[in-house]
């Protein structure tokens, strides 16, 4: 899996998921 | 809202009632961000919004290193004019039912 948990020192948990192309603007 | 280059979405349907939600951010044109931005992918998180304040949260952000530090007020705005869009949302919604 490509997702990946992050746990803040403040103890907050971030979940990094890669975005879906079909959300990205063109660049 | 005004285009951050920050997106900020609700990552579950708000049932108008927790306080706590999920939210979903990512970067949608890093052009507008100052500092180079490493792309990590959309950063899912939750949020009390009665207890906590948008900028702290990108705070954690930048400490995580999804940013730098120059970046840490549009990242908090993005999350601010979310929160209060999600809000606004619920409130008309308890007014409509009265």
């Amino acid at each position: 899996s490509t997702t990946t948990h992050v746990v803040t020192s403040a103890g907050r948990r971030f979940i990094v998921s890669p975005v879906p192309e079909s959300r990205l603007k063109e660049q | 809202a005004e285009d951050t280059g920050v997106r900020v979405e609700l990552a579950e349907e708000d049932d108008g009632k927790k306080t706590s939600i999920a939210l979903r951010l990512w970067v949608e044109d890093q052009k507008k961000l100052k500092g180079k931005y490493k792309d990590s992918g959309a950063i899912e998180f939750t949020f009390d919004l009665n207890k906590e304040v948008p900028e702290a949260v990108a705070q954690e952000m930048v400490d995580s290193g999804f940013f730098l530090e120059t970046d840490m007020k549009i990242v908090g705005k993005s999350i601010r004019d979310r929160v209060a869009l999600i809000k606004w949302r619920r409130e008309r919604t308890i007014s409509r039912g009265k």
